[in-house]
């Protein structure tokens, strides 16, 4: 059965997208089976895979409003194993429309369940907020990761986001673990930086990747291409970091 | 009376805050009476402006649910002439707290009425989504200011941004207007950066404000000192920059 990853983080650009994204594409490269879910208005996880968000049929809000269940929604992308459940900007409207379903947090998750054993991985793009799609996925998942950019006003929403995670583990979900954190937009000749993984080494001294993502134009690029940096420019400083760190996943994949 | 601004854009990271605080800084350097409000229960603007949130007795989240008003909640800032009103991490919890509360989304433009006349200028920090806590915002606002980062990802979320802004204006607040783009983290040597200003000025020809703000690393450090550019470093390619914006700002202002 597939092993289930939450990408969360309720600072704003942080490089969720970017990460589940190119998580998600090398593992596919590799020939394994990844499924990427889009739970974010923006579509930003669907337009960097290139698919069309304004030509679907239906999407994660139909999952979510009842009106298609999660296959019916699934569709191919840039890579052959790499498959995909895209969202639209109705998704916006979840939180106002969901407020009264009884078993709101629960509606991925269930929908998952049929799928499971038809992937290997299985990538969830958060919005960057906490509220009920965020909630989804850390019920559905089985473990968090955690981008976090390498600067100051990153820092201050970590402590929030552990209480979160907690709560979910507490009321919701109780097998969920934090995998790990991704030190993202990493410029090793800025001296904030170097401070920022400091102080974020201190409260999580096993928590982080060892593999750094450093700032790279390249991988801003790509998306406009509708491509993972595998298949836009493999041989990028960020392609080269991502390829490092998905192996690095898998790694600890192995260790839980 | 003074004029209301919200800092609204649902795509992450973009410079909502950054713009907020230090246009607010300069306003109030330059002897205006200034308000920032923060509504992002990150708390980012508050931070950047050298307050402690762990140490309020109330904010926003207080003024929402009716426990203080917001005069009780206002506080002074590293600079004279700027007040804030903070948040604290409860407000992330609002969205749901509010859904079932009647008028909703006029919660803070009736807190704000009796207020108008201390200040020449009222700004509001909104958080990267487009929940309730933005069309707060949105509805107290005479004027909407999108922060946009020069990057591909940026652009996907526009459309749905101008669409929720004339939703507000259809059904609560009549004379919402925008005032303007403002192209945040420039980078002239790479190429993306020109792409995506070209694409903006495509779909707005006349609301791109003509001073960009570059990339700069001391915009990055400030909020870590708690200080706005103005105080932190004030010969700052950044600083420079938002010191022109808010020239521009004014400019704009007196005309409309
Ligand atoms: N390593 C990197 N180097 C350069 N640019 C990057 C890097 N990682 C991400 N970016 C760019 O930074 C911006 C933010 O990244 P991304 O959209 O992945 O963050 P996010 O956390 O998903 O944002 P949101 O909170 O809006 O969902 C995007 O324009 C992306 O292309
Ligand atoms: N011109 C700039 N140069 C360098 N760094 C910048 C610049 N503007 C903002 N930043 C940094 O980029 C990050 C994102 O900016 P900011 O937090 O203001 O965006 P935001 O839109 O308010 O984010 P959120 O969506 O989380 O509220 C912050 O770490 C900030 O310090
Ligand atoms: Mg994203
Ligand atoms: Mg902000």
């Amino acid at each position: 059965t597939s092993t289930i990853y939450a990408f969360a983080n309720q600072k704003g650009g942080v490089g969720k997208t970017t990460t589940a994204v190119n998580i998600g594409a090398f593992l596919a490269w590799q020939g394994r089976r990844v499924l990427l879910i889009d739970l974010d208005a923006q579509g930003n996880a669907t337009a960097s895979v290139g698919v069309d968000r304004f030509t679907l049929a239906a999407s994660t809000y139909d999952m979510f409003m009842g009106g298609a269940t999660l296959r019916e929604i699934l569709t191919s992308t840039a890579l052959a194993q790499l498959t995909l459940a895209p969202s639209v900007s109705m998704l916006a409207g979840a939180e106002v429309e969901l407020a009264s379903v009884s078993e709101r947090e629960f509606i991925l998750r269930n929908a998952l369940a049929p799928l499971r054993d038809e992937f290997d991985h299985i990538l969830i793009d958060c919005p960057p907020s906490l509220g009920i799609l965020t909630v989804n996925a850390l019920s559905a998942a089985d473990f968090v990761i955690v981008p976090v950019q390498c600067e100051y006003l990153a820092l201050e929403g970590l402590a929030q986001l552990m209480q979160t995670i907690s709560l979910v583990r507490e009321n919701l979900n109780p097998r969920l673990e934090l995998f790990g954190l991704v030190m993202t937009m990493f410029d090793p000749r800025a001296r904030l930086g170097a401070q920022v993984i400091q102080e974020v080494r201190a409260h999580f001294p096993n928590e982080i990747f060892e593999t750094y993502i450093p700032r790279n134009v390249r991988v801003a690029e790509a998306p406009s291409f509708g491509e993972p940096l595998v298949k836009f420019d493999i041989h990028s400083r960020g392609a080269e970091a991502y390829e490092k760190l998905t192996n690095e996943f898998l790694m600890r994949e192995a260790r839980v």
